[in-house]
């Protein structure tokens, strides 16, 4: 105030003008999220608005600060800062402090908080024989039927994905479509292996296909694409009782995955890194594709612990080939329950 | 980070008797929160 007095200023004009413009960002995205819910409340879908953030995140080394956000938040927290800091993560967050399996003082690091497990009996899993689960806590952003030739996951109206960019193995599934389409295909020329390749193909890329092998019962291909919070339990368990046949790494970048980058970023899902487990349950295929972010970076795999995932110079562009492995014995693979965990997102 | 499940589901199946079951349906909507071990369909 003297200084002002004075006509002196405390801050140089420059600092003064860079604290101005992030004010006004700031107002803006709080003015463009104010317009969204109002938006959602009237019932208008968001549509797909690629914007300069998003362009700007391009440009950006995301993998490498991912790992330095991963090296930073395992730097252990002295013993008596751990409860205030995990209490202030877990507000800021919206965690439930009541849930982790260990008292707060025995987490080390923001890490170990961020992937701790639930006291027994946290989650009970639905019985019910002929239901999937979700297998992670989160919130639900999209499901729905796969239809068609194709088959294409909406990200958000306006912008959709191929499934098979998600999942891999796309050249079979888009031979099989466009012979469906084209009626080149025969019964004569229909697989009759069971293996998890060609039964994927006829499966999702063909249902025509798909009908006259397997007459009945009629089945479709659904999927349900679920966003995890900060705050959220960060451990992925299995939707159903299922047979993993495969794993593949897709080493890709790692971009945010909020509702924020979901309108603006295109393919975010099928350029970010992920892991994908497919297999077979009772009623045929399925798969899970575990999706890193900026923040979350690390996928870890219970059946597969020696999978490394965001690497220091392993990425690569989305259409470059993944690296994958099948699970022994070929055709049988990895028996998992319903409810089991098998993975976890790591920060870093 | 984001999960994505793809999975086959029965559109509809021949009971014995001659009766048709329902088709697989979800137990969620979009923007619903979800916890692990709760039903996403039927």
């Amino acid at each position: 105030g003297a200084a002002a007095a004075q006509g002196k200023f405390l801050l140089p004009g420059a600092s003064a003008a860079v604290l101005l413009m992030l004010g006004v960002l700031h107002a803006k995205r709080m003015y463009d999220d104010k317009q969204l819910v109002e938006r959602k409340e009237q019932g208008i879908e968001p549509e797909f608005s690629p914007d300069l953030k998003a362009s700007f995140l391009r440009l950006l080394p995301l993998r490498s600060m991912s790992r330095v956000w991963g090296y930073l938040m395992e730097v252990e927290v002295p013993v008596f800062m751990r409860p205030a800091i995990y209490k202030a993560w877990a507000r800021a967050f919206h965690s439930n402090l009541q849930e982790p399996a260990l008292p707060l003082e025995e987490y080390p690091s923001l890490q170990a908080f961020f992937i701790r497990s639930l006291k027994e009996g946290s989650r009970p899993i639905d019985p019910d024989p002929n239901c999937l689960v979700s297998p992670v806590d989160g919130k639900v952003l999209r499901l729905g039927q796969l239809r068609g030739p194709g088959t294409m996951i909406e990200q958000v109206k306006g912008f959709s994905y191929p499934v098979s960019s998600l999942l891999g193995a796309s050249s079979s599934l888009h031979d099989a479509t466009e012979k469906d389409i084209s009626g080149e295909q025969t019964e004569q020329n229909v697989p009759e292996s069971s293996n998890a390749k060609s039964w994927w193909r006829v499966s999702v890329a063909s249902p025509k296909l798909r009908d006259r092998t397997l007459l009945s019962p009629k089945r479709g291909i659904f999927y349900c694409v679920l966003y995890l919070h900060p705050g959220d339990y960060h451990r992925v368990h299995s939707p159903v009782d299922w047979n993993i046949f495969k794993r593949r790494h897709f080493s890709g970048n790692l971009f945010p995955t909020n509702e924020r980058a979901v309108r603006t970023i295109r393919n975010l899902y099928i350029e970010n890194e992920r892991v994908v487990l497919e297999g077979q349950w009772k009623e045929g295929f399925v798969a899970i594709a575990a999706v890193g972010a900026t923040n979350v970076g690390s996928i870890k795999l219970l059946i597969e612990p020696e999978l490394r995932t965001n690497s220091p110079g392993s990425m690569t562009l989305h259409s470059q080939p993944y690296d994958e492995r099948v699970y022994e014995p070929e055709g049988t693979g990895m028996m998992v329950k319903k409810g089991q965990e098998v993975a976890g997102f790591h920060m870093g | 980070s984001t999960v994505v499940v793809v999975f086959e589901a029965p559109l509809s199946k021949a009971r014995e008797d001659g009766t048709v079951s329902s088709d697989f349906g979800f137990c969620v909507k979009a923007g619903d929160r979800i916890r692990v071990g709760e039903a996403i369909g039927r």
